[in-house]
């Protein structure tokens, strides 16, 4: 449901903003290597992506709205 | 060109990462 949605991505936004600013800057992103089976060329790219309007870091809006693209991408019919 | 790489799609990226937190998390004690 859009509520577990909503309530997923705030975990893992929180996941990757380890110090609770409320945003989750690039250098955050590049914590999670190690973490994650991802290489930080990967998690720059995972970044880039999410940084929707390009400002360098990442509110949890923009992370919910790239959470949820990636769910109704998996749902394909 | 590296971006020509396969399998590194912004798109397959952002699920390998999304599915490496799904499991992350139903994979912690």
């Amino acid at each position: 449901s859009q509520l577990d949605v909503l309530a997923k991505a705030h975990e893992f936004f929180q996941i990757c903003d380890v110090e609770g600013k409320g945003f989750i800057a690039r250098h955050d992103m590049q914590r999670l290597h190690g973490e994650l089976p991802l290489v930080p060329e990967e998690l720059e790219k995972v970044f880039d992506t999410l940084d929707a309007d390009g400002n360098g870091s990442l509110t949890l809006e923009e992370f919910t709205t790239g959470f949820s693209q990636f769910l109704s991408g998996r749902k394909e019919p | 060109d590296p971006s020509m790489k396969a399998g590194a799609t912004s798109e397959g990226v952002l699920a390998n990462f999304f599915n490496s937190l799904l499991s992350k998390k139903t994979g912690a004690p």
